[in-house]
This record gives C-alpha cells, sequence and structure tokens, in this order.
C-alpha cells in the first residue's frame, strides 16, 4: 500500500524524468531529480524504491524506463478521461488552463515545470445553467447534469472535478459515486462523504498563501 | 533554515490545531494532529521540533500554546494584506472563494478542513481591463495595474496573486518586486525569474488531477 503522501510527489518526478528525457539524457541521478523536484536525493530514492529495483546504485535511473514506469504506475499509459463539473470561474479557469498547458501559449514558451501528461485530458462539462448547457467552451462540450450518468459511460470518465457551490457539492458527490467515478478533485470548501472506494481530494488554493506568510518574516 | 516542505505542512497542522482548540481540547497529541492531517505522528513531532521543545514526551501539545505558536511561526498573528493580479476567471474563483471561506454558505456548515486564519487577507486586487477597474468584486476594491506600485505601499502588501495569462506573468512579477513584495503565489504557467530574497510559489492545480489517476487503478 503506497502512502498519498507519496503518490503526491510522483507527478513531479514524472514532469522531471520527461524534462531530463527530453532533453536526450540517457541517465538521470536522484540528485538531478531532487534538485528539480525540490526533494532531498534520499526521499527520492526511497519513494521510487517502493516501485521495485531500478535504479543503480552510484549512477542512477535509465531515464526512458523510469518515464514509462512512472506514467505506468500513475495509470498514464493509457487514455484517462476527466469530466468537469460547475462551469463557473473556477471551472472556466481549469479549461483555459487545460488548454494553455497542453498548446502553449504564442511567444511564451511551455515551461516544463508546468507540462500535463497528453493521457490525461477533460472531455466534457456538466452544469445546471441553461446559458452554459449545449455550448463548447475550450474546446470542451457542455452538457446538463442530469446527463452525467449517461456521459460518464458514454465517455468512459474516470476523474471528476467539483467546481460547484458549497450547497451542490454533497448532491453532485452522490451522482459521482452513481456513476462509477473512482476519483474525484472537490474545490468546494465542505467535506465529501463517499464509499471506501472513491479517493477525494480536496484541493485549496488557500494553504499555499498561508505557507507564503511564513517567508514574509522568515 | 526551515525546509520548504516543512513550511507547506505547517499550515495543515494549524488547521487541525484550530479545530481541537474550538473543541475546547486543552492537549492535542502528534498522533491526533497525525489523523487529522494524514501525516504520521513522527513526523509531526519531528516537524514541531524544528521551532522549539514544546511537547510532553507521552502526553502531547498544550493546544492554545500550538495555536499561538504556529500562528506565529507563520506570520500570522498579525493582518498580512494580500492583492491580487487579474480578474478573470480564476481570480474572480480566488476572490469569491475567500469571502465563502471566511463567511460560510447558509445552509452549509463551513469545514474546518477549509478555515482561513482571519489575519490573511486579500484586500485590493488589479487589473488592465477598464471594465474591472474601478468596481468593488467580492467586497475587494480594484484597482488598475498602474496603481500597483501605490497601492502596496498604502495598503501595506505583503504577498501578491498573480492570476494573469501567461504573457503578462513576468511583466507583473517584475512590478511586484520594484513593490517590495516578498512573496508571489503564481498561478500562470510560466517560470517566474525573481531576485535571491522573493519567493514564488508555482500553484499547479493539475498536480492533483495527476496524482487522483493512480487511484483509477488502485
Ligand atoms: N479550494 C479553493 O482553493 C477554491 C478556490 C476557488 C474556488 N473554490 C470553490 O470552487 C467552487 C466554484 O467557485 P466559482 O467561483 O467558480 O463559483 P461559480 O458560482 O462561479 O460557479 C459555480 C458553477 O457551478 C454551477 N452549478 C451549480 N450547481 C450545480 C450543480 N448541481 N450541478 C452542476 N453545476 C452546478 C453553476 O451554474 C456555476 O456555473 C466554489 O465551491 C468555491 O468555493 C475553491
Ligand atoms: N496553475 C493552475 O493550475 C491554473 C489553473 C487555472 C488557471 N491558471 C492560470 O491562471 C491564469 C489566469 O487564468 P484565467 O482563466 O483566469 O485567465 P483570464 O484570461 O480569464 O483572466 C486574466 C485576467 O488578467 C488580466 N490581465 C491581463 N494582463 C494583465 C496585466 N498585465 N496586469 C493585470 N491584469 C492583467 C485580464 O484583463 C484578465 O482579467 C492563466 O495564466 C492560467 O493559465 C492556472
Amino acid at each position: 500500500k503506497i502512502p498519498d503522501v507519496v503518490v503526491r510527489r510522483l507527478p513531479l518526478y514524472l514532469r522531471a524524468v520527461e524534462d531530463f528525457y527530453r532533453k536526450d539524457q540517457a541517465i538521470v541521478s536522484s540528485s538531478q531529480l531532487g534538485e528539480w523536484t525540490g526533494f532531498t536525493p534520499a526521499q527520492v530514492r526511497k519513494d521510487l524504491a517502493l516501485f521495485g529495483e531500478f535504479g543503480k546504485q552510484g549512477i542512477g535511473y535509465d531515464a526512458r524506463f523510469l518515464h514509462n514506469k512512472l506514467r505506468e504506475i500513475l495509470g498514464l499509459t493509457r487514455d484517462v478521461s476527466v469530466g468537469l463539473v460547475g462551469l463557473g470561474n473556477l471551472g472556466r479557469a481549469l479549461l483555459h488552463h487545460n488548454v494553455r498547458a497542453r498548446m502553449g501559449t504564442p511567444g511564451v514558451e511551455g515551461d516544463p515545470k508546468h507540462w500535463v501528461p497528453e493521457t490525461l485530458r477533460i472531455v466534457a462539462a456538466f452544469d445546471v445553467d441553461p446559458e452554459k448547457v449545449g455550448v463548447t467552451y475550450a474546446q470542451v462540450p457542455v452538457y446538463h447534469v442530469d446527463q452525467l450518468l449517461g456521459k460518464s459511460a458514454e465517455l468512459g470518465l474516470e476523474i471528476m472535478v467539483l467546481a460547484v457551490p458549497p450547497d451542490s457539492a454533497e448532491a453532485v458527490a452522490y451522482e459521482c459515486v452513481k456513476a462509477g467515478i473512482k476519483a474525484i478533485l472537490n474545490f468546494a470548501p465542505v467535506n465529501l462523504v463517499v464509499p471506501d472506494d472513491v479517493k477525494v481530494y480536496s484541493a485549496d488554493l488557500t494553504l499555499e498563501l498561508q505557507s507564503l506568510a511564513f517567508y514574509t518574516t522568515h
């Protein structure tokens, strides 16, 4: 059983390896991965060792092998379809960002520190507002939330992002669970109650703000 | 010198202690803090030990003392004023959330897992769009970004949140540095170049999505 704190570091390792791999580096060391991600080389080695014996002591990891291995561990060697519920301010920001992070922006180089695996894609959005239902926003079709069950099955949605107001979040989560969604990224400031086999991440942008406050006095 | 990975855990410890403290619990143990935050009790003790000797072995921490100590460490025993640059989709979502997280929403109980210290407040926003400048949004006045230097001084802004498009981010960061801002929360997918005494956090909502992909196959 892999601790969640490790699972949260894996995408950073993947990004780091992706960066070295794209620059044609064949071997990547734990100190390079540590420097890129901000974790200690010891932490890097300890984390990766949970998944197998793939480093060479004193040398490092085969970049191509590690790149594939991390994608495999994260389930990203296949297409993973994501749905978004709530096309308000936050929902629209997520879709815009989704597009920019993949395509880059004219005149601005895509930053390797922000790459998103191309297999992980938001492919549908759901809302209740009649003004938003039936349109396409940032290349994503918007359906009525009544279609959540049907579209989840049809499109094979596996992860749902909840960007709805707090008072709708529990009801929407319930629909997602009924639809067989196993992983939810929730932005609404409410504690969702779900079955044990459903993973909920509660995203909180203010936490980083609170950590930053530390640096105003240190 | 406190490692950044520890600084990122501190706001969670503060929230946990706040929760126990509000429920009139006088002593809080490292295992209770660990269970609340998801970190191991050993990690909790190790982190807190970096700041002093305040636990009693086999008993725990004085909740009131720890609550104050954590606020002190995070610089949150004084008012810390935050500015927001970019009142687009993301900026508006942050201001909405700012209001909801503090006030709660009618009919929905504020979740202790989402509390924000009341001393940390977004007090001003900046934009270039004439439609947005000069209005008040979610109780926050919106100024033109040309006024960033002046307002930062006048309002004592210490942290700036950047929710502008990627091609404006570097220029805005430069203005913030000139204004004496020491901590920046950047959402734009570009790598900001700043002096060594300025701390930049690069927020990335997609990272959690990538970690969640792990749970679709495990
Ligand atoms: N965690 C954080 O750091 C953070 C930051 C910003 C926003 N938020 C939260 O994200 C959520 C969205 O914020 P916002 O500013 O975009 O809100 P918003 O009001 O702009 O958007 C909410 C959208 O959800 C839709 N909606 C409402 N009920 C629905 C339902 N039952 N099914 C489907 N769609 C529904 C609305 O029509 C609207 O389009 C809020 O809960 C907010 O508190 C969290
Ligand atoms: N890191 C993440 O996970 C994540 C998620 C969502 C959005 N984003 C990023 O956040 C940023 C904002 O996204 P959005 O959807 O809200 O964009 P948006 O286009 O809706 O809003 C941008 C706002 O910035 C203003 N602006 C532009 N140039 C400015 C300048 N020089 N000074 C002040 N204001 C200026 C615009 O007038 C507009 O109001 C983008 O860079 C986006 O990629 C990141």
